[in-house]
């Protein structure tokens, strides 16, 4: 604002100094001054709000390091962000970033994203000027070579570049996991309540999932208007514990990373579910503010069978990344317009032919991709 | 955008003599590419 006043102070002065006649002059000479200078003002507001988000990635590293957990604290801002039309902003982002540059454009566009957001452009499979728009280039394929897959038989690999944001075994009951400190969610509200994921009857559910971890089901005792607003999906705790030998891990892609999922083993597809929820941001404020981040936005789960036993992957969008593709089954579309109010709809679900047998995807093998908007 | 793994790997039981438990080979907070490995067992 103060660089605002000085632009119209000194419009006001080359206005007075023309005088008359020359007044007209300097009045065009103040416009001309005020569009660079509104120019210049957003360039530094942005730049500010990225500094500011740089300082608060710094601080949180600094206390993660010093071995701080994050803890859940819903705010404000966060509440105000159910009340915007996400799902609307994602279309229309996804709209602006179809939009193709001419060729020369392109290399500028896709440099300036990478330096923003740390991409690593020699890997890209096609030389910049061949990305259309930035969409097409959010989604591009690597080079042959550039993701080695782990020879080893015993192992399991990573099905996306990304961090590494929690692991672990479920043995709770419930099988919930850890947002951050303090809120938890369920698997089961996570891949669908008709999952089969192996659970084992529990008796003593009130005892072991009680404690110190403020877990779904305490918050939605306390709150009954979450719970009216809450799709069904999530309100109840499972009466069941998870089977011996049930892991979890959760990897979060942040907007420079290659964004293609790959099958993580050797498995068989069976079943596809979609669940057109919201699609709040998934950045690490919204983490610590938002409960049930990720049961309540919109994702795709598959789910099938390796020879372990039991294997599910869930892939879920966000506000500027709201759309999954998902190439073993090229017809489902996500993030489409919103036609009811409430987000308690079940999932589709679709059981992938032959029955019995599905998809089989090997280790490596591409299963999808998530798209801007 | 975020991708979540749920799934069953061997755990070995308490009378086996070579344990064959499966382990994250990670740490929370890694930066993974896809294709390197996230746990491994003993076959």
């Amino acid at each position: 604002s103060t660089f605002f006043r000085k632009v119209q102070s000194s419009a006001a002065r080359a206005s007075i100094n023309g005088g008359g006649g020359g007044g007209r002059r300097g009045s065009s000479q103040g416009n001309s001054f005020f569009v660079p200078g509104a120019t210049v003002g957003t360039v530094l507001m942005l730049g500010a709000l990225h500094a500011r988000r740089l300082y608060d990635d710094k601080k949180i590293e600094e206390a993660r390091e010093k071995g701080i957990e994050l803890e859940f604290h819903p705010d404000v801002k966060a509440t105000f962000l159910s009340f915007l039309p996400l799902r609307t902003i994602s279309r229309f982002w996804g709209f602006l970033t179809s939009v193709e540059y001419p060729i020369w454009l392109r290399p500028h566009v896709y440099n300036a994203w990478a330096r923003a957001f740390h991409s690593n452009l020699e890997e890209a499979a096609l030389p910049l000027e061949e990305y259309a728009s930035l969409r097409h280039f959010f989604v591009r394929t690597l080079k042959e070579g550039c993701r080695p897959i782990d020879s080893d038989p015993c192992c399991l690999i990573s099905p996306v570049d990304g961090t590494v944001l929690r692991f672990g075994e479920l043995k709770e009951a419930g099988a919930m996991i850890e947002q951050v400190k303090g809120f938890s969610y369920s698997v089961s509200s996570l891949l669908g309540a008709k999952s089969f994921l192996p659970m084992t009857a529990c008796e003593n559910i009130q005892q072991e999932s009680g404690g110190e971890d403020k877990s779904m089901g305490d918050e939605t005792q306390k709150s009954w208007w979450r719970v009216s607003l809450a799709s069904p999906k999530v309100r109840a705790i499972s009466p069941e514990s998870p089977m011996k030998g049930l892991f979890y891990c959760v990897i979060y892609l942040k907007p420079g990373d290659y964004h293609r999922i790959h099958s993580p083993v050797d498995w068989n597809v069976l079943v596809r579910r979609h669940f057109s929820g919201r699609l709040y941001p998934l950045n690490e404020r919204a983490m610590r503010t938002i409960r049930n981040l990720y049961v309540e936005n919109e994702r795709v789960v598959l789910e099938g069978q390796w020879q372990e036993g039991y294997m599910a992957m869930a892939a879920i969008g966000a506000t500027n990344i709201g759309s999954i593709e998902l190439f073993v089954e090229p017809t489902l579309h996500t993030n489409r317009p919103r036609k009811k109010l409430l987000h308690s709809e079940p999932p589709e679900e679709r059981v992938y032919e032959p029955e019995g047998n599905g998809i089989m995807l090997k280790k490596g093998d591409e299963v999808g991709a998530f798209n801007m908007g | 955008s975020t991708v979540v793994l749920v799934f069953q790997a061997p755990v070995s039981s308490a009378n086996e003599r070579m344990p064959s438990d499966f382990k994250f080979c990670i740490e929370r907070g890694d930066r993974i590419r896809m294709g390197e490995a996230l746990g491994r067992w003993h076959d």
